[in-house]
């Protein structure tokens, strides 16, 4: 699991039975409290469908109890959509309008003990451009092939005398995970569980798309990965937000600073993981104009997002897999492109 | 004891964006914290305002107790704090 934190977005992703949506009343507690914030400006909720959901609690045990709770938060500023087969590897989502008052069901205070005495001075706010392209790229791939589930798995020798971190370290560079952006601008945390399991999380760059622009930088941003191996339900997961070039069939992109254009950071993943079936979700903001120097906010949104689903083709993993889905959707401020792979036979 | 069962791998995704970018921090209360959740890293002045303004570790630890989650380890990059969590 994950926690991302940046000055005006946090970003919370956790597996197992958690009750993630409970933190969300301590989110806004927290930024009310600390900042100041009374309204959200987006929220999202998302998900594929789980393998167990009878071991669910809490809000988590159904998609409609989650979307209830959500509800009661934000009211009629919600939307909740299902995307992909019902059936099989379908993917759920829960977005707010911009700008929306959350409720509380109690009187929202925190513990005294959890407030801090506010500092004396600001720092000095750096010029970053108010225009930039929210992208998040999103890969979930499940029952994933032995020999890609094996690195994942660790003797009770390893993990008795190897620390979680070193055994992270081990399994990123034996994976070639800590290659998929370049060195020199990615600060990797990962961690190897006892007895099986793997997470990381990456800081490129600054940490943020929009923050590198001033010193004439292509931006930086996240990437976070989590591997549960064990036969039967094994799933590993992909996330990023760092701008990247999207490859169209007639143009060619620009190189930036020897990052991967977006499909071939999608096939350097998937090479990793060798999963049966993969879905692929990408959210592009389309309210803001392209502007600055990454290869991909040059392009308008709305050309990015039609470069993304052109790149969503059914030759994007080459010939072992096959597209099941690919779907299309636009809400207020976000074009989403979703597409499902299956491994032939 | 109880066997704890198969591992559930797909995760919840919560995102909540209290503006639209880094630079469009909405007004706020000269007494809150004007940097955000996170202190936003001033490069002319270097090291010095990191660390100072942003929500404590100890806070995220309490939202995350309610969560079920502990915190392993913490990367801080210029702009973004990314903890790494149990489960």
């Amino acid at each position: 699991s994950s926690l991302f934190v940046a000055p005006h977005l946090l970003i919370l992703k956790t597996c197992g039975t958690t009750l993630n949506l409970l933190g969300l009343y301590r989110i806004i507690e927290i930024a009310r409290a600390y900042c100041g914030y009374t309204n959200v400006w987006r929220c999202f909720y998302s998900r594929k469908s789980f393998f167990f959901p009878e071991r669910q609690h809490g809000p988590h045990r159904d998609w409609r109890d989650e979307v209830d709770f959500l509800d009661k938060v934000f009211g009629t500023a919600g939307a909740a959509y299902t995307v992909g087969p019902m059936n099989r590897d379908h993917w759920l989502l829960y977005l707010t309008s911009p700008n929306t008052q959350p409720r509380l069901p109690y009187d929202s205070k925190l513990p005294s003990s959890l407030i801090a005495a506010p500092p004396s001075s600001s720092p000095p706010a750096a010029i970053l451009p108010t225009k930039y392209q929210d992208t998040t790229l999103e890969i979930l791939m499940s029952y994933m092939d032995p020999k890609a589930r094996a690195p994942f798995f660790h003797t009770e020798e390893q993990t008795s005398s190897t620390p979680g971190h070193e055994l992270g370290q081990i399994i990123s560079s034996k994976l070639g995970i800590d290659e998929l952006f370049p060195k020199d601008e990615t600060t990797l945390d990962s961690f190897g569980f006892d007895p099986c399991g793997y997470s990381a999380n990456a800081v490129i760059g600054t940490g943020m798309p929009e923050a590198s622009h001033v010193e004439g930088k292509p931006g930086g941003g996240y990437f976070t990965i989590h591997v549960t191996p064990e036969e039967g339900w094994s799933y590993a997961s992909f996330e990023c937000n760092v701008p990247l070039p999207i490859t169209s069939s007639s143009t060619k992109p620009p190189a930036v600073e020897g990052r991967p254009t977006l499909q071939k950071l999608i096939r350097n993943v998937v090479g990793i993981f060798q999963p049966c079936r993969l879905s692929i979700t990408l959210f592009v903001s389309t309210t803001a104009s392209g502007s600055g120097d990454s290869a991909s906010s040059v392009l308008g949104a709305s050309e990015t997002e039609a470069r993304a689903w052109q790149s969503f083709g059914t030759d994007l993993l080459g010939g072992d897999f096959v597209r099941k889905d690919r779907i299309g959707y636009e809400f207020d401020g976000y074009d989403l492109v979703f597409a499902c792979f299956e491994k032939k036979g | 004891v109880t066997s704890p069962g198969p591992f559930e791998g797909p995760e919840k995704l919560l995102e909540v964006w209290f503006a639209p970018s880094l630079n469009q921090l909405p007004d706020v209360p000269e007494s809150s914290l004007s940097g955000g959740l996170r202190a936003r890293a001033a490069r002319e002045e270097g090291e010095k305002w990191k660390g100072l303004r942003r929500v404590p570790r100890e806070v995220w630890e309490e939202m995350l107790d309610i969560v079920k989650c502990k915190v392993l380890s913490v990367v801080e990059g210029e702009e973004l704090d990314a903890y790494l969590l149990s489960e």
